[in-house]
């Protein structure tokens, strides 16, 4: 996955993925594609979420899958989730779980109750960097005011770092991928020097959410696990997302 | 590794690397939550059975049946330990889908699943 949150130099903040799934799960030679992400794509649905006929947030998700990885809570916050590998992984999680230590919150049920529930930036930073998880993450979240972005890095236990968008320090924006932000990307597999790359060429003065989707369609950004685009303008409650295709030449992940 | 020099002007999406739009839909929080995916899942019915199929296919070339046993034994008792009204939502899917319970139950905690 690659996600980006970003402020023009209008304080207007933007947030954006690409949602990549899949890899490993089977290779289909003849068509050059993963099995269970071109499998995915036809779940992909837009869901507004509401109650007493009002929205209460908006999410880009797949039919049968009631967790969120992507949302927008209009006029309050964006948030979307990425993988973080590690050895102490998701498996220790649930195997806690079946042993009857249920102190930890199921990351994508944690995202939703978040989306449902969290009242601001603030409040919703606290509840993803504050609760036990099952599974290690990359939080991104965006607010609604200048300098309101950040990636929070997650342990199961612990919040490894907050970093944000910091105008004094020229941070505009923040990306991540799927590797802690002060280390360097897996060589085979880094998506972020390219992303970074455009959008240190778009520039500040011109980025917008079609700018964005200009970074999120340069290949190897855009690869064959891509299964969707998401774009978010908290100000205004837009969610836009598009089915993504990866025709080769293209890189596997 | 293929990597390309910076696109422009993708936007509005077309061409080669758009493949469609996606479908809107509206989750009523006021229902129950076993009758909140009804009508999505009931449109999408097929399509969740098709990646189930892909998984299940997956997942028996690689342990030969023995975990989708498990998955379908044992998984369907974790339901009632999720948090509500997750668990019940997705009894709901299960239910309109017709898919087995611990599958659809493996779909849900798929992030947990691959972050190893």
């Amino acid at each position: 996955c690659t996600s980006v949150v970003t402020e023009d130099v209008n304080g207007n903040i933007y947030h954006a993925r690409n949602l990549d799934f899949g890899l490993f799960m089977g290779w289909d030679r003849k068509n050059q594609t993963w099995t269970l992400t071109e499998k995915l794509k036809p779940l992909v649905v837009n869901v507004d979420l509401k109650r007493n006929n009002r929205t209460v947030f908006k999410s880009t998700s797949f039919a049968g899958y009631v967790g969120i990885l992507t949302g927008i809570k209009p006029r309050e916050f964006t948030l979307t989730m990425n993988e973080r590998f590690n050895i102490d992984g998701g498996y220790v999680g649930i195997l806690e779980w079946i042993l009857g230590l249920r102190d930890g919150m199921w990351m994508s049920f944690l995202t939703r109750k978040v989306l449902e529930n969290a009242t601001s930036y603030e409040d919703a930073r606290n509840q993803l960097a504050l609760t036990k998880l099952l599974a290690p993450a990359y939080f991104i979240l965006g607010g609604n005011q200048t300098g309101q972005g950040c990636v929070i890095t997650r342990s199961r236990i612990d919040t490894l770092d907050v970093w944000e968008i910091n105008m004094k320090l020229g941070r505009w924006y923040v990306l991540e991928t799927n590797y802690d932000h002060w280390e360097k990307p897996f060589f085979l597999d880094d998506r972020r020097t390219p992303a970074m790359k455009c959008m240190n060429k778009i520039t500040q003065a011109n980025i917008t959410l079609p700018t964005i989707y200009d970074v999120l369609s340069t290949k190897p950004v855009l690869n064959k696990l891509t299964t969707y685009t998401a774009l978010m303008e908290v100000s205004t409650g837009r969610l836009e997302s598009y089915i993504r295709d990866c025709p080769s030449p293209c890189t596997p992940w | 590794l293929h990597s390309e020099d910076c696109r422009t002007g993708m936007y509005p999406p077309k061409g080669p690397t758009f493949k469609r739009n996606v479908t809107w839909y509206t989750l009523n929080l006021d229902l129950p939550p076993n009758q909140r995916w009804t009508h999505v899942i009931k449109e999408k019915k097929a399509e969740l059975a098709a990646m189930i199929q892909a998984i299940k296919d997956l997942a028996n070339g690689f342990f030969h049946g023995k975990l989708l046993h498990l998955v379908d034994k044992e998984l369907p008792l974790i339901v009632d330990t999720l948090p509500y009204p997750f668990n019940e939502e997705i009894k709901g899917i299960a239910s309109v889908s017709e898919v087995p319970l611990g599958e659809v139950v493996l779909f849900n905690i798929f992030y947990e699943v691959f972050t190893v």
